[in-house]
């Protein structure tokens, strides 16, 4: 079971995680009286970045109309931040003396948040980049919702160019989304979805042809109804499971468990 | 433990550098 759901936040985060738990049993099996290095260079090293990681932080949510966003960006910052001040508060500490205990913890201490941090920033901006895909997902639910009250050739014209760009970039989006995803079960049911709308979409545009071709000709029209209203729901429940699995997490998973 | 501590440092330095350009990429 991979321990980060998607292939970017993996390749970032990774690393640094491998790193930090390797360290910290490192740090722990150590014998006492070790000197430690002097890490003021690579200390200030990360604290820019982070003061620069900050800035873009703060310009993004400034930035975002994504209330979600907004709200729960500017704790990850701090969380880096702070953490950075501990490693800078670290490395004057071993500058004083390169045996301290406390200066060591607090190393540790500042790299795992600064491993949190960014996690969490990460995760925010994705589950914001998820919000932006459901969001035309729902686009697409709503037309959906009117097919059954398009009666005339001219309104189904308009329904197919309506349609047609939200549906592209549906499928455009969740195809991406999908190539992104580390969990192989939740990668599947996406393609089999998205298959599915695929699928169905011109199939539902023909019932739908066939409804009203016949209400024109003044024929019953109860089964093409039907055939119509079966085809919209069924495009619906596929959109709907592809909005349910892009809003999983492999940690939902774990919670599950 | 003095290479450990570098290497670390300097993946993190990294790890924010990506994540900056991670959000810089989404952003724009």
């Amino acid at each position: 079971m991979p321990v980060f759901h998607t292939k970017t936040i993996e390749s970032i985060l990774e690393p640094v995680a491998q790193q930090v738990s390797r360290l910290v049993i490192l740090h722990e099996e150590a014998e006492d009286g070790n000197a430690m290095p002097n890490l003021e260079r690579p200390v200030l090293a990360v604290s820019n970045a982070v003061a620069n990681l900050v800035k873009v932080g703060r310009e993004t949510i400034n930035n975002s109309d994504d209330q979600i966003l907004r709200q729960e960006m500017p704790a990850s910052l701090q969380r880096v931040e702070k953490a950075s001040k501990l490693l800078e508060e670290a490395s004057a500490m071993l500058n004083a003396d390169p045996y301290s205990q406390p200066a060591r913890k607090k190393l540790i201490e500042g790299a795992r948040g600064i491993l949190q941090g960014t996690s969490n920033l990460l995760l925010c901006f994705d589950e914001s980049e998820v919000r932006k895909i459901i969001k035309e997902c729902k686009k697409v639910l709503d037309y959906l919702a009117v097919a059954e009250v398009i009666e005339t050739m001219e309104d189904l014209v308009q329904f197919v160019k309506d349609l047609s760009p939200c549906l592209t970039k549906v499928s455009r989006d969740v195809d991406a989304r999908e190539k992104e995803l580390t969990h192989m079960v939740h990668r599947e049911i996406l393609v089999r979805c998205l298959d599915s709308v695929k699928t169905l979409a011109p199939i539902l545009i023909c019932g739908m042809k066939i409804y009203v071709q016949l209400l024109a000709q003044g024929k019953k029209v109860d089964e093409a109804g039907e055939n119509r209203n079966y085809l919209a729901a069924r495009m619906t429940d596929e959109i709907n499971e592809i909005i349910r699995v892009l809003q999983l997490t492999t940690y939902d998973e774990d919670e599950w468990d | 433990l003095r290479v450990g501590w570098e290497q670390l440092l300097t993946s993190i330095h990294r790890n924010i550098n990506e994540v900056e350009n991670q959000i810089l990429t989404r952003d724009s």
